[in-house]
């Protein structure tokens, strides 16, 4: 554990705080997609089935259950309680997202480190995490107004990202045959994407209320 | 090496 792994995941915990904060409180999910939100649940679910099978430390498992209860919460919310569900942007949010499941499925048995069931779906959930914030990307430019708590998620979001790479990199040189080309790459263009959220993010600061 | 070792991260 270094600190750019420790700050980068309690970054990703701060934005599903967030996010639950703006679902609880507020009792309103505007601007959050729960495509979405759905593709992290699938992500979660695949990628800690190992959850059963091995154990790296009290803090991994603890964190795996937390993001776990997290996302499905969050889609139990914005689907099934009725205050927060009457704020969702049903309309805009029609990114067909199992379109995204598939073919992250076949590559996954196609392109994976090792031919296995859970190596095959952890290396699934590892590609459609990195597009998963696709739906979230198309809403966020029709809706163009987002509010504070969607704009720090989103922030958050690519923080997380970001310090995942600066710990991959410090790893790579202080960890001997730390080499994995499928995260990164698959980390890669998930931090991209991200940069294009950034984008709209500092365009909605800088701009004032909308973006262009 | 172990199977799933490597997969430390979150």
């Amino acid at each position: 554990m270094n600190i750019f792994r420790l700050a980068g995941d309690m970054t990703h915990l701060a934005s599903v705080l967030v996010l639950l904060l703006k679902i609880h409180t507020i009792k309103s999910c505007a601007g959050v997609s729960l495509r979405t939100q759905e593709l992290y649940a699938i992500v979660f679910a695949t990628r800690y089935l190992d959850i059963f099978t091995s154990f790296v430390s009290v803090y991994n498992t603890f964190m795996k259950l937390v993001f776990l209860g997290s996302s499905f919460s969050i889609v139990w919310y914005m689907r099934y309680h009725k205050a927060v569900h009457r704020t969702y942007d049903r309309e805009q949010d029609t990114f067909r997202h199992w379109f995204l499941v598939l073919p992250c499925l076949v590559l996954a048995l196609l392109i994976h480190e090792k031919f296995t069931f859970l190596e095959v779906l952890w290396t699934f959930s590892l590609y459609l995490e990195a597009v998963a914030i696709l739906p979230q990307l198309v809403l966020l430019q029709r809706t163009r107004n987002i509010d504070n708590l969607t704009g720090q998620y989103i922030f958050l979001l690519g923080g997380y990202r970001g310090l995942y790479i600066l710990n991959w990199i410090y790893r790579y040189f202080t960890e001997p045959h730390f080499v994995h080309w499928i995260t990164w790459i698959a980390g890669l263009v998930q931090t991209l994407l991200y940069a294009d959220f950034f984008y709209y993010y500092f365009l909605r600061f800088i701009g004032g209320r909308g973006v262009e | 090496h172990d199977e799933y070792h490597e997969h430390d991260e979150l």
